[in-house]
């Protein structure tokens, strides 16, 4: 475990120790603190106050602070653990780690299952996805016939739903995902084991001593 | 002969092609 110096205090001011973080999560101390090098540069970029907002994500993932989107909205939602409509450090690293490559299936499945029930009710529901679907439907500019977006629904709860009852729950998702891993794709970034590389001036700031850990 | 029944892609494989699924943005400087 890395012996974090007081000096450090300065540096993480009213954030969560990365020592601490790094204990909960797949990352090191070092590439915990090359995320807070990315969180600092992410949550100042429209108001410099120590927190994301959802103009400050937007920015971030799409060079666009005004690019409404559900996905983009319930990524940020579920970022936002505390629900206080900004993410703070400690909430960024922990919904970060769930995208690690060594993140377990089982963070990935639960959280690709909250990502798809938009309405929080504990089931993926048919109207959710017919939603999802028309949102990337329009963008990426495809045009698909009623009738062959119904199809699609038809054969995907006919695939996932499998006692019938017109949603999807956790345990027939983690069934589907574990027959479809494609679907979990999305779940990983690879770019997360090079962070330190990415993100090198966190060196500069580093009080921790790694050999130590 | 076999049946040519298409394959039909099932809606979160459509979904999961969305960009604003993908946040590897955040890395891209």
């Amino acid at each position: 475990m890395g012996c974090f110096h007081s000096t450090a205090a300065r540096e993480f001011s009213g954030h969560e120790n990365p020592v601490k973080l790094a204990s909960e999560t797949a990352f090191s101390v070092s590439e915990v603190e090359a995320l807070f090098e990315l969180f600092k540069r992410i949550s100042s970029s429209v108001v410099d106050d120590g927190l994301i907002n959802k103009e400050e994500f937007q920015l971030a993932l799409f060079q666009n602070r005004k690019k409404e989107n559900l996905f983009a909205n319930r990524i940020f939602d579920l970022f936002d653990v505390k629900r206080k409509g900004v993410i703070d450090f400690g909430d960024f690293v922990r919904s970060l780690n769930v995208f690690h490559p060594n993140a377990s299936l089982e963070d990935k499945t639960d959280f690709s299952f909250r990502l798809y029930d938009m309405d929080c009710t504990g089931f993926i529901e048919r109207q959710e996805v017919k939603q999802m679907l028309i949102a990337l439907l329009c963008e990426s500019e495809m045009k698909l016939a009623d009738d062959t977006i119904e199809m699609i629904l038809d054969q995907t709860f006919n695939d996932a739903d499998v006692d019938r009852d017109g949603k999807i729950d956790k345990t027939e998702w983690s069934d589907f995902v574990i027959k479809n891993p494609s679907l979990l794709k999305i779940m990983t970034l690879p770019y997360l084991r090079d962070i330190t590389t990415t993100f090198p001036s966190f060196v500069f700031n580093s009080e921790v001593d790694e050999i130590a850990t | 002969k076999g049946s040519d029944s298409p394959t039909i892609i099932n809606a979160f494989q459509l979904i999961g092609m969305s960009s604003f699924l993908d946040l590897s943005g955040f890395f891209e400087l």
